[in-house]
């Protein structure tokens, strides 16, 4: 038995994403536009614009912390994720801190994320 | 009638983080 379960498998090279159009793509083939449009017509959720502005050995063992300026806002928001897993990055696509394990684990090819990468996050929209 | 095969479909947000500021600056 692999110890490999717990691993996300919507990375996983050939996963079916559903866009919020309808219109099924495979995870390797997903582009900036697909989820520009889906953050468009589903209600509530909008497209933000995470910078990373430092990249950290994280305090939990086989981490990085990964820190952002989020949004408008330029809010300061850390996050603790292992190196393998991909973030998508404006124009540039899947985007990692470790791309062998990335390849690895997932068979998804990524570029490798750096510092000033913009990279698309999701928040709740505000009610105007 | 066939029985359709299970596939795994993953929602479009499921992919990217939800970064929401816990506070503000």
């Amino acid at each position: 038995a692999h110890s490999q379960s717990h691993l996300p498998s919507h990375f996983m090279k050939g996963a079916i994403i559903q866009l919020a159009t309808g219109e099924l793509k495979r995870v390797e083939d997903l582009q900036t536009q697909d989820f520009v449009r889906s953050a468009e017509v589903s209600g509530g959720l909008k497209i933000d614009s995470s910078t990373v502005v430092d990249i950290q050995e994280s305090p939990w063992q086989g981490f990085v912390t990964l820190h952002f300026v989020v949004g408008e806002q330029q809010s300061k928001v850390s996050i603790d994720v292992p190196p393998e897993h991909p973030f998508f990055v404006y124009g540039q696509g899947w985007s990692s801190c470790s791309p062998e394990r990335t390849n690895r684990l997932f068979s998804l090819s990524c570029h490798r994320l750096q510092v000033g990468d913009v990279c698309i996050s999701i928040s709740l929209q505000s009610l105007n | 009638n066939v029985e359709p095969r299970s596939v795994a479909v993953f929602p479009w947000h499921s992919l990217v983080p939800f970064l929401a500021p816990s506070q503000p600056d």
